[in-house]
């Protein structure tokens, strides 16, 4: 495993996962950690939002799931950003899981060929797509942590529960112990429900809460100017809840 | 195909495919058509949403899509909404596309079963999951038209780019020509970018814009008490830009 592998997942849609990889990719890079975000959904989010262009990438995070012949090295892409390394992903993920599940050790071929790179990185975040895929099971698989974006609304319930159980059954199954972390997403307080929601989360999930990110239009921008908010819009609220999740969670404390 | 199939589609998680089917389902009852919504996604949002639990129903979509003696009306519910039936969803659709894979005219199946109830139904309504995968090409291939909700967001650009080549492949391939429209969500033309990118869509797609979906929190409130905001919250803003959808998709000069 990677010294700290860091799957963003949530099979329910738009709910911050490539918003989080991307700010929280920056906010560690500034806590002097060298990082690897990895792209793993077919729609590339992650990959435009560094201004990459996926289709440019003669090999990307679809042949390193696909391909025995192609190592994380082959793939590895800069971001423009110092200490910052991507894995674009391309449209071709769209069909990789059928590929995927007709190979042997199928759930363990991120891990392998990221483990021949761990040294280069202190951490390793992966962007899901929103499914619970073989693709998204590779990443947990190669993963120490997992963050749950979670949106304080009413499909977010069934969403956690679901992913629960997948959470269990690689406990179950594979041995594979996964800290979880949820992080509320988009959070306004002025608004009644998402006070009320955010008061349930908390009693339910205690202190696997990391602190929650507001909602700021900044985040939304930030793709558009091609860089992390951590750099394009360092005063914003998001900037700022970004840098305090990088920082609970490179805390020796929170360590599962 | 059905009188009027419309499957409400965009890869790109979160945008209001199930909030569009959910309200628009309610408010195409309030002009007297009959109508069935079609869950397809493993999530079963739209499931849940009318207070119904997937693990309840002894089959589903999945095998609808997934086994040959498993017709239409096997999988028919009710909602509790006189007018309104639905075909449930449940998590076993998160492994379906691999099993569709290695049927025959797999893109059909949908289509084929859905014919025989067709004439139950002024109009059939697909809930898709936020991917490109075999289960959504079968909605399409069983629909008419297609509804795409957007944000005004970056990530939207690409996710209709991505779309856009999957409605021409669908006509080159196998000659299935869909009247396509976009649905603006979760509008609120006080923020300057949403103002901004909604006046880029619309020289972009001319009159293929549907009137936009403003942002309104009785939306998301609406699955909390069962029941279409148009019944739920009759006098929100939400309803009544569903309520002119429906009455926009049913003009006879929109009909493409
Ligand atoms: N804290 C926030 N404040 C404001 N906007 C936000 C915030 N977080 C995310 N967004 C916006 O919400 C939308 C969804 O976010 P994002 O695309 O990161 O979600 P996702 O979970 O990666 O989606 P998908 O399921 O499609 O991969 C984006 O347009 C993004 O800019
Ligand atoms: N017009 C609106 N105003 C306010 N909230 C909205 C609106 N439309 C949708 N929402 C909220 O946005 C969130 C995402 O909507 P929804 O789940 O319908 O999207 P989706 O495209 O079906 O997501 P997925 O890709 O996961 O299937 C939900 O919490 C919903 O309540
Ligand atoms: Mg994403
Ligand atoms: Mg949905």
């Amino acid at each position: 495993r990677v010294r700290k592998g860091i799957s963003v997942v949530n099979q329910k849609g738009g709910v911050g996962k490539t918003t989080t990889v991307f700010n929280l990719a920056g906010a560690l890079v500034l806590e002097g950690r060298r990082v690897l975000a990895v792209d793993l959904d077919a729609q590339a989010s992650l990959t435009v939002s560094f201004g990459l262009d996926p289709s440019s990438y003669a090999r990307t995070s679809h042949d390193l799931l696909t391909d025995d012949n192609t190592s994380a090295a082959d793939v590895i892409a800069a971001t423009g950003v110092d200490g910052l390394d991507i894995i674009p992903a391309d449209i071709r993920l769209a069909s990789a899981d059928v590929l995927l599940r007709e190979m042997i050790m199928r759930e363990r071929i991120l891990s392998t060929k990221l483990e021949k790179i761990a040294d280069r990185y202190d951490v390793i975040l992966f962007d899901c797509p929103p499914n619970l895929s073989t693709i998204t099971i590779n990443a947990l698989v190669a993963s120490t942590e997992a963050v749950v974006p979670m949106e304080t609304q009413f499909y977010s319930i069934k969403a956690v529960d679901d992913l629960t159980r997948t959470f269990n059954l690689l406990a179950a199954r594979m041995n594979h112990h996964l800290a979880v972390w949820m992080l509320p997403t988009k959070i306004d307080l002025r608004i009644k429900l998402t006070k009320e929601f955010l008061i349930g989360m908390e009693a339910n999930f205690k202190d696997r809460m990391l602190t929650s990110i507001r909602t700021d239009a900044n985040l939304a921008k930030a793709p558009m100017v091609k860089e992390p908010a951590v750099f394009s819009f360092p005063a914003s609220r998001g900037s700022r809840d970004y840098r305090r999740i990088a920082r609970e969670l490179l805390a020796p404390v929170r360590a599962a």
